[in-house]
């Protein structure tokens, strides 16, 4: 199967 | 202060329409150069990047920036209240707690006047990666929400295939596959033409669920523009009329 990607690390700015 | 007008309410109606199904709430960024939304949805599986310029509107003032919490729920219900010749007017303080909306009718002496709290809304600080894409395709809004709409009846997710030669949507499942291939036109820059910049050829599979909320957005423009690398977030982006755009960013799938 596919999963999907959580894309708040690849976005937030620390 | 803050003061914001459009003679036609129907490019905000349009705006509402295409982030209600993904953003619960926003915050409204408002600055000198106009409105910007950069928001997630509540998974964290997508990010809306919307932009109006101040340049766009046919009255603009703000005075000092604001950050303005909006319930998007809230905010759809009142523009439905708006037909779609309706000049609209967003107005603000200085240190709001709500953010009013006037509806004026052409020739009509009505007025119509909505005052929604603003939220308290926890910032999270979203900032978009500089990318450069593999591929990059231009083709008719409508051509490719009617393609999402025809295959998703068959599958979860749909690939999308580009090469030079032109894109390919693929979906499959169960009851079977369905492909869809779109040829690069000749022309480019008419409203239905298909234009391919290429440097590397992609083939990504997306959440078919997250392309329904993003042809959201087709009634705001006749092209849509997807940018498509490997292992990085799709774009999927719509102009806002002359004043701006909205962009939808969706992570593609990976195999477990």
């Amino acid at each position: 199967g596919k999963s999907q990607k959580n894309l708040l690390q690849y976005f937030k700015i620390n | 202060m803050f003061e914001a007008r459009l003679t036609q309410s129907a490019i905000l109606k349009k705006v509402l329409d295409a982030i209600k199904d993904l953003l619960t709430e926003a915050t409204f960024e408002c600055t000198d150069s106009g409105i910007q939304v950069q928001a997630m949805d509540n998974a964290h599986v997508s990010l809306v990047s919307m932009n109006l310029r101040s340049d766009g509107f046919d009255k603009y003032r703000c005075d000092r920036n604001l950050s303005m919490g909006m319930s998007i729920a809230v905010m759809s219900k009142i523009l439905k209240c708006a037909t779609t010749n309706d000049t609209v007017t967003m107005r603000a303080v200085d240190n709001p707690d709500t953010i009013e909306f006037m509806f004026d009718t052409p020739g009509k002496d009505v007025q119509a006047q909505y005052e929604m709290k603003l939220i308290n809304m926890d910032q999270e600080h979203l900032g978009i990666p500089e990318t450069v894409y593999s591929c990059v395709v231009k083709m008719p809004s409508q051509e490719f929400a009617r393609i999402v709409r025809d295959l998703s009846q068959f599958g979860e997710n749909i690939t999308i295939a580009c090469t030079k030669e032109g894109i390919k949507f693929s979906a499959a499942g169960d009851t079977g596959t369905a492909n869809v291939k779109l040829a690069q036109t000749a022309d480019s820059g008419e409203s239905d033409s298909v234009t391919i910049e290429m440097q590397e050829s992609v083939k990504l599979s997306f959440s078919c669920r997250y392309l329904n909320f993003f042809i959201k957005a087709t009634p705001l423009c006749e092209q849509v523009q997807l940018s498509l690398s490997n292992d990085v977030p799709l774009v999927c982006e719509f102009n806002i009329g002359e004043i701006g755009h909205i962009k939808y960013y969706l992570a593609p799938k990976i195999e477990d």
